[in-house]
């Protein structure tokens, strides 16, 4: 599914040059259920929003399915995200003027489904998160934890091939956490879904078939605590 | 240090009625370490920000320092939450054009410290969460994890007797987060500040002196898995 060559990323401020991933080596195989673990600051969302097509590397290159996606416009990296990947945000990036349901569907939308339809799967992603009864909600007026779970939503309704999920289940309390990983583990099963998980969440780390460190932008190695 | 009566919050959506809390019972002495855990959406936010005085409660009271501050207009309850309450955000809250050192400075500068003094000791509250290198970072320019730091530090810049920290470990590694609650935790022995915590973390909840279980915004029962 991906494969990553020497992904380097150097943020400039001023003068000063940060470089938030050093040459970073990784290839993820169809049907993973796969965790970049590692401190805080150390690349991983950086990492993932680069896999995710949200933003070009300084150097490197980045093949999804075989196609190179690192060096794409603005049009042609959208329409790969839009039919292929599903992205959970770190800080959810919910619209506040549209309502639970309206944000769940929102993928959906931009592939241009019809209202009826992309309802009724956008209902069905919240119902399996139990967030349905809060569908008209607006995200000021959900919890942290509820806010989390509309942006896994979103991910899921459209029914992607790969999720890139950026720190899931950080707002979430140990019992809702483990339904959404068993949830997750089950379309990853059943449906041969690729997960790429960026997280700190031991509960999560068990449930995952491969673990790659990162650290100061570089990996540094990688476990399977589970066969596959 | 806190007294609450009988304390209820309903939240009104068109002709919907959300009851958040339903009639909450609480006290916290002073100097307690002390964890309010629940599930997603039980009511642990609004507890905080109710006793926080960052909103009114529909009824019910809230002694802070043996004074009733639930019904105190917005510039009383201000002063109190200045001199008394430091306030860790879900969301962080950070000011996206000041840096992180400015963000960490900001309640002193509310309270008319120099700018001298100021900076100093949001250097200091920074330094304490490895965080003094990135002073001049934007909140866009640094991780979720390193957000999540800048906000505690602006709530321990000032010094305040009592902290209340929603979700404070969240977006943490493991090390990072141990080393936060290793810090509070000096400061409540040391120093006798006293901490409210919402919290799913288990590496938090097992540091704590006093676990607070609210469901449906109710309590529901309570734990003391370390004597004081
Ligand atoms: N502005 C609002 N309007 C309506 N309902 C609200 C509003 N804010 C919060 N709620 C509801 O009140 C309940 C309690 O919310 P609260 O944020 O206190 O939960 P929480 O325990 O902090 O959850 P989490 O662990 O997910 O952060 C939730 O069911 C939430 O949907
Ligand atoms: N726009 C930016 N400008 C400068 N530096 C940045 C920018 N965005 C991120 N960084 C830096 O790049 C490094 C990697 O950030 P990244 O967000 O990938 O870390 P992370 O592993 O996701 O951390 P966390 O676990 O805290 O979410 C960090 O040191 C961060 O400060
Ligand atoms: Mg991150
Ligand atoms: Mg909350």
């Amino acid at each position: 599914v991906y494969e990553v060559k020497d992904l380097k990323k150097t943020y400039q401020i001023g003068d000063v040059k940060t470089d938030a991933l050093r040459g970073v080596n990784l290839t993820i195989n169809e049907g993973e259920f796969t965790a970049i673990a590692g401190p805080s600051g150390s690349g991983k969302s950086t990492l993932l929003h680069l896999i995710g097509g949200l933003d070009k590397p300084s150097s490197g290159e980045i093949y999804l399915n075989g196609k190179r996606i690192d060096q794409l416009d603005k049009k042609d990296g959208a329409a790969v995200r839009l039919s292929t990947l599903g992205f959970v945000f770190q800080a959810y990036n919910l619209i506040p003027v549209l309502t639970a349901l309206e944000n769940a569907a929102f993928v959906l939308e931009l592939q241009g489904v019809s209202k009826k339809d992309r309802e009724a799967k956008a209902l069905a992603a919240l119902k399996t998160l139990e967030m349905d009864e809060l569908k008209d909600r607006r995200p000021n007026q959900l919890s942290g934890g509820q806010q989390q779970r509309v942006a896994v939503a979103r991910a899921l309704a459209a029914n992607p091939k790969v999720i890139l999920a950026d720190e899931p289940t950080a707002n979430l309390d140990s019992e809702t956490g483990q339904r959404l990983i068993h949830y997750m583990k089950k379309l990853n099963q059943e449906q041969g879904v690729t997960f790429v998980f960026s997280t700190h969440d031991p509960r999560l780390l068990e449930h995952v078939s491969r673990i790659v460190r990162i650290e100061d932008g570089k990996v540094t190695g990688e476990e399977q605590p589970k066969p596959m």
